[in-house]
């Protein structure tokens, strides 16, 4: 299936907004596609979901849910 | 599970700022109170309300953007609820949402505030899904309890409950309060199980079913949440003998041993608990007769009449009740008058229905599990309100004003 571009920044925001992904304080404003991929994946597991590092349904899906409005500790960089 | 931090102390004033406007005041109080509970019974930790001031932790209510909040809400769905970790106490959550209790429509205010109620005592979330500490909402759980790793988190920053909690800590005392009594609650009653302590028709029509600490209302869609007695009538004790309420005077009497409890609603009478002196102790049951507005107290194969709001001559009582309830057993567990203008009574597993007459109709007693708690077959679990069921739903009216006559 194919993402579209408003999907795949909403994820990204979602990363953003709760640990997964982290803005670095220096260089471009842009993530690197192997970042996202890493974050998605952290994500994925953390959920109990099939690890693929990519934006499925499943992960929307999960993305969709009511939460709390807390950081989750699930990504090894914010654990360190 | 993961540590944010801790309270250097054990023993946590609270205050309940506002809480979501979705729901009854009395119904988010207690979602809230009971959120403070799951923690308490495993932790030695102690929850004292503070009424105004300064508290620990703070609970409030708010729309997409407070004065108050530096962290907006997103409106329904989404973000729910936030907290902030040790020693800063801030627990908010989203006015926007429908907060719910005692249905799988909209979002469980009690589970939601004991999952926030976690990171303001300091644990982060939870890997496991199906714990209360996992950041996405699971639904509503009708028998809810903390998972293992919730256990176990919170049991790191505290240590585990002690049968004695130490008095180390210093505490402000000087404001006005509320104690929120740390009990061990017990072992949370199974609805199909059948027996019953007490059963009453409550305010507002609703049908509250009492045994051991705890109380859940029925309705025809199913059973409510259960609660402790104490988290709904403050100061009331559990395995209580006999519930009644009077829609004549508004008032709701509660028997336990040689003690009557008196609440109008949720709120204590003042002068109460008192000493039951001129009726026996123990009684087994107690019901509100609407054709004669009298209640009756029941004892063995006894029973009293009494007048809420005239001196009751008792020295004629008890009488036989089988003189006047006829085909109904003696010592029973549970009675009231119902929504349908019957009257029953419970006994054991099984329940009467009586006629107008105030004979037991044929083809009693039947199954209480089934017939009353939405339990599929008796000794099963209860179902989320499907099943057909002789409950039905419709409100009660009262009447006549309050005149204070005591039955001690």
């Amino acid at each position: 299936r194919v993402v579209g571009p408003g999907e795949k920044e909403a994820a990204v925001d979602y990363l953003l907004q709760y640990g997964y992904l982290q803005r670095p304080l220096e260089g471009p404003d842009n993530f690197r596609p192997e970042d996202v991929t890493e974050a998605l994946r952290a994500f994925q597991e953390a959920s109990e979901l099939p690890v693929s590092g990519r934006l499925d349904d499943a992960t929307s899906a999960r993305m969709r849910q009511p939460r709390c409005g807390l950081e989750d500790p699930f990504n090894e960089k914010t654990l360190k | 599970y993961l540590l944010l931090g801790r309270w250097r102390k054990k023993h946590l004033t609270f205050r309940i700022v506002n809480l979501p406007s979705t729901l009854p005041s009395y119904t988010a109080r207690a979602a809230v109170l009971q959120a403070f509970q799951y923690w308490s019974s495993v932790a030695p930790l102690t929850f004292r309300e503070v009424k105004a001031g300064w508290a620990d932790i703070r609970l409030s209510s708010h729309g997409r953007h407070s004065p108050h909040c530096s962290s907006s809400f997103d409106g329904p769905g989404r973000v729910l609820a936030h907290a902030d970790i040790p020693e800063l106490g801030s627990v908010h959550f989203d006015e926007e949402e429908l907060w719910t209790e005692g249905t799988y429509r909209g979002v469980n205010l009690r589970i939601i505030a004991a999952h926030e109620l976690g990171h303001a005592l300091g644990l982060g979330h939870s890997r496991y899904t199906q714990a209360l500490m996992a950041p996405v909402y699971a639904g509503y759980r009708p028998y809810f309890k903390l998972h293992p790793d919730d256990v176990a988190g919170i049991q790191a920053l505290y240590g585990k409950k002690s049968p004695e909690i130490g008095e180390e800590e210093e505490e402000d005392t000087t404001l006005p309060t509320t104690t929120l009594v740390p009990t061990e609650p017990g072992p949370m009653p199974d609805p199909c199980s059948g027996d019953l302590d007490a059963v009453m028709l409550g305010p507002r029509g609703k049908t509250y079913a009492f045994k051991g600490n705890y109380v859940w209302t029925v309705t025809a869609s199913g059973l409510g949440p259960l609660f402790q007695v104490s988290a709904l009538w403050e100061g009331l004790p559990g395995n209580l003998d006999a519930a009644v309420y009077s829609p004549r005077t508004q008032w709701i009497h509660f028997f336990k041993g040689d003690k009557v409890w008196r609440y109008t609603n949720f709120k204590m009478s003042p002068g109460f608990p008192k000493k039951l002196n001129r009726v026996g102790p123990n009684l087994d049951a107690a019901l509100y007769w609407p054709i004669n507005k009298k209640v009756f107290l029941f004892k063995g194969s006894g029973y009293w009449q009494w007048d809420e709001l005239a001196t009751t001559d008792f020295s004629h009582y008890p009488k036989p009740t089988k003189g006047l309830f006829t085909g109904v057993p003696d010592q029973p567990s549970a009675a009231m008058s119902w929504l349908d203008g019957r009257v029953y009574f419970f006994k054991g597993k099984q329940y009467w229905r009586l006629n107008q007459q105030l004979q037991a109709e044929k083809g009693f007693p039947r199954d209480t599990a089934h017939n009353w708690m939405h339990c599929r077959s008796p000794n099963t679990t209860a179902s989320d309100g499907d099943t057909d069921s002789s409950v039905t739903g419709t409100t009660l009216n009262s009447d006549g004003s309050p005149r204070d006559t005591i039955l001690d």
